[in-house]
């Protein structure tokens, strides 16, 4: 039940003893501490059926919520180790996360399984990763074009015309191919996360990061694919998917030597191979 | 050339808009997967060939490597099958990077050889519900990960010697601790 640290040469990490989840996390060079936690939460597909002219459903090329609901971790088990610190959370029978850190990494891993979505509810939804931080961030957050220019975005602006913002979540949904961050930069810190494939991600409020992860949608939204996202899977239950996120808090002037060195490592990462053989290991060597 | 050409022809596919966006059709996801794999299985060969040409001549036992394609989910055939094995790790990067690997294992010990031909400090994690294979993959077996790190040098490749290991664990082999959090 105490909260408890995980901690390595560059950052601390301290968690949660009842739940398993995030409370802050501190630079161990600069000493600056932000309060952060985590979770997962679900928007709800918005059903309708634009066809007969309802509502715009949610779908392939739409992604219109209708309300979330977002969901504490039922348990967790901490596994502890010299090598790595992982906290194992779940946060219902079909959505979980895993924190590392590995001794010597100046970043977070999360790793989140999630499916098969549930749809017996007829709701379709989307499920979304969240880090909720204390940075002050002026509604501004940045998303990379696949990984070379990085492009500012506010939330519910565009810079070359007056906008109108009619979807207060979708509205505001940027693609993240490689990373997303927030700054405070009173405070001179930097929030960056980088993800293993290309999301969809946000900024809803200020100080917070969301990438949606999955989803599993019941109707068409009409925009010419004329079905509906469900992948059933060859269990015809729904798709189960694994994915990493690497998170890093640093100083702003600091954060982008971490997140540019490590993203060359990350997406050309070393390619392992095995062979099986029979020698001795001083006949193979 | 040819049998870089397959991958080289689907990708050219999944450039389509909607390969990128993933709008296209179901139907049409399994064609842009299927052929995916099939240029990636490609490719897969032309690096053993490769490694054929590299391995001196007398290594009659070399069988070829194997791609673990399904690591990311805790299922490898070769590590979890067999008590001994070897592993290749290539780095496409142009100076010398280190990466933690886990490999999916069945048993609670392995000693690792680097390719200095020194011992690799590991630790085990255990498989766990939160941590579990993915159901609809079949053949995942593994009920422990063997996480250790590897170091490569630039645009050149490192050889580690794995074997499970029967007697008490060294000082470089660590398990791990495990506490409910309630």
């Amino acid at each position: 039940g105490k909260d408890f640290i995980m901690k390595n040469e560059h950052m601390a990490l301290t968690l949660d003893g009842n739940t398993g989840k995030w409370k802050s996390l501190k630079d161990l060079h600069s000493g600056i501490e932000i309060n952060v936690t985590n979770d997962m939460a679900v928007y709800y597909g918005m059903p309708g059926n634009c066809s007969r002219g309802d509502f715009q459903p949610s779908g392939a090329y739409i992604f219109r919520p209708n309300g979330t609901a977002p969901s504490g971790p039922s348990s967790a088990m901490l596994i502890k180790g010299p090598l790595v610190t992982e906290v194992h959370t779940s946060f219902s029978s079909w959505a979980t996360l895993v924190t590392r850190m590995y001794t010597g990494e100046p970043y977070t891993e999360v790793e989140w399984t999630v499916g098969p979505i549930p749809i017996d509810d007829n709701l379709g939804k989307e499920v979304v990763v969240r880090f909720m931080t204390d940075l002050k961030t002026n509604s501004m957050f940045y998303t990379d074009a696949n990984g070379r220019e990085i492009i500012t975005r506010k939330r519910d602006y565009r810079e070359t015309w007056t906008f109108n913002q009619t979807e207060p979540v979708a509205g505001n949904y940027a693609p993240v191919n490689s990373r997303i961050y927030i700054k405070d930069d009173n405070k001179g810190l930097q929030f960056t996360v980088l993800n293993d494939r290309s999301q969809g991600g946000s900024s809803i409020q200020d100080g917070e990061v969301e990438l949606m992860v999955h989803r599993r949608t019941l109707y068409d939204d009409c925009l010419g694919v004329g079905e509906p996202m469900n992948e059933t899977g060859s269990d015809h239950n729904g798709l189960i998917i694994r994915g990493k996120m690497f998170v890093h808090s640093g100083t702003t002037d600091t954060a982008a030597q971490f997140h540019r060195d490590f993203a060359l490592r990350q997406y050309m990462a070393p390619l392992p191979m095995f062979a099986v053989t029979d020698m001795k290991y001083s006949d193979y060597s | 050339t040819l049998n870089i050409q397959v991958l080289r022809e689907a990708m050219g596919v999944v450039q389509h808009h909607d390969g990128v966006s993933g709008t296209e059709k179901q139907e049409v996801a399994y064609d842009y997967a299927m052929r995916l794999a099939n240029g990636r299985t490609a490719c897969q060969k032309v690096m053993n060939d490769a490694f054929a040409k590299l391995i001196q001549k007398g290594s009659e036992g070399f069988m070829g490597v194997a791609f673990c394609d399904l690591l990311n989910i805790s299922a490898c055939e070769v590590t979890q099958n067999n008590k001994q094995f070897v592993m290749v790790v290539y780095n496409p990067v142009g100076h010398t990077v280190s990466r933690w690997l886990r490999l999916p294992v069945i048993g609670e010990a392995y000693t690792v050889m680097g390719p200095d031909n020194s011992p690799v400090q590991t630790q085990i994690v255990p498989v766990t519900k939160r941590t579990m294979q993915i159901p609809e993959r079949n053949g995942a077996i593994a009920t422990n990960e063997l996480v250790f790190k590897v170091s490569i040098p630039a645009l050149g490749f490192s050889t580690y010697f794995i074997k499970m290991s029967n007697s008490k664990p060294t000082k470089e082999m660590q398990q791990s601790r495990m506490e409910k959090i309630q």
